[in-house]
């Protein structure tokens, strides 16, 4: 579902060359919740945001559900990222001025599904209330705490029943309580067919993934799968 | 050496009222090396934000140094920030187009401390090497990973050489190496006589502190001194 092969991407600027992602080759299949490890600085979020089609690639070929991603243009990348795949942003990237409940309305706007407002409006009430912040969808996000505005985040990401999930450092500002909570809600729609990488630093967390994928200097240094607790 | 007498602070508005700190009473002593923790949205942030003098009190005293904050002019209150507090803030509060080095500088620029451009330069890069940065100090934010935005953050929590470093989840982005060597740098400084709260929810990481405060609904629910490992 997911294929990366021989994937380097370089960040350059008049004075700084960063190979963050260097020569990673990795296949994941439909339905595998899989997480995603190393030091910090080691390359997550840039191959993450390669995978959601939010960052274009130095060299090597990214093939999505079959189709090549450097292939497309402007319209047929957004498309699939409305369609298919939910993100979690590191630093959650929530529209500063706008409530809880409307920025997680937000991508059911661009959805295809022809949804009515009153439709819209409930299935966003809804995603927040399974994250525990069905008392604070009126709050914008300087009224909330860390924790609550990560949380709105997941909400948004999954509105739109996406069959992938990209969460990079998901529970990073969650106690170990709230974080049982996400993950539970991660595992139930992976059981339901959703496909899950999830960047984590916490071991007890990658725990709960049936496999993980270590980075080191923008290469991978280990793949391994495991029973999940 | 940090007294909170009976805290209450609600956020309040047209149509919101949240009662974020409950009729909180806690003293801190000099070189204590203390954890806050609770669930998310338990009123920690704002704790620290009224510690740090960032925030004003609904209700109760807060004496820091014997003095009364409340009774204190905006001017005082600023003099007690750039001299005493250093502050790691949750979302990291980095200026946007300024690199690590310039954002590290900056609370050397406002110190009383009469130091030549070149001693202000040498520091915060010293403050940078400490945390792993060296090689990254010419880089704004949006060219540094997660954790190490939230390292620049530490660097300039220290830079100062302050006399209380209060740290909201200052490891919440860092894997479990990097998390072990920023813990290491705190404990040295505690040794050296710097006093710290640190907002965290990971129990190993609270393990290396003195004491453990746990917050729940705005209010402590639990305050325990412990051996640190
Ligand atoms: N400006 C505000 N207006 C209204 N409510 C607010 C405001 N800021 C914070 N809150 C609320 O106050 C409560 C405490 O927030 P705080 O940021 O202190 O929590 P926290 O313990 O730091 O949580 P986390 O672990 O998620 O960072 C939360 O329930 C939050 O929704
Ligand atoms: N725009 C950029 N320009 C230059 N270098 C960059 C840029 N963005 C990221 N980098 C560098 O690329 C490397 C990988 O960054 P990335 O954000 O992928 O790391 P990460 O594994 O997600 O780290 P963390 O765990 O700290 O979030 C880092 O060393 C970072 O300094
Ligand atoms: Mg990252
Ligand atoms: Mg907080």
């Amino acid at each position: 579902i997911l294929e990366l092969n021989d994937i380097t991407r370089v960040y350059r600027s008049e004075s700084i060359a960063v190979k963050a992602v260097d020569s990673v080759s990795m296949t994941i299949s439909e339905k595998e919740f899989v997480a995603l490890m190393g030091s910090s600085g080691s390359g997550k979020s840039t191959l993450m945001n390669i995978l959601g089609c939010l960052d274009k690639l130095t060299s090597g070929t990214y093939l999505l559900m079959g189709e090549d991603v450097g292939k497309m243009n402007k319209n047929q990348l957004s498309g699939i990222r409305n369609r298919m795949i939910g993100f979690v942003f590191q630093n959650f990237h929530l529209l500063p001025r706008t409530t809880a409940l409307e920025n997680v309305e937000l991508p059911l706007l661009y959805s295809r599904e022809k949804l009515s407002w009153k439709e819209i409006r409930e299935r966003a009430k809804e995603s927040l209330k399974i994250v525990g912040l069905g008392d604070r969808i009126n709050h914008t996000p300087n009224q909330l705490s860390g924790g609550q505005q990560q949380r709105v985040a997941i909400a948004r990401a999954l509105v739109t029943k996406p069959k992938i999930l990209l969460a990079d450092e998901p529970t990073g500002n969650l106690d170990s309580k709230t974080t049982l909570e996400i993950i539970d809600i991660f595992q139930k729609l992976n059981d339901d067919g959703l496909t899950i990488l999830m960047v984590t630093h916490e071991p007890d967390v990658a725990n709960f993934t049936g496999r993980q994928i270590v980075l080191s200097d923008g290469k991978i240094i280990s793949d391994k799968k495991n029973k999940p607790v």
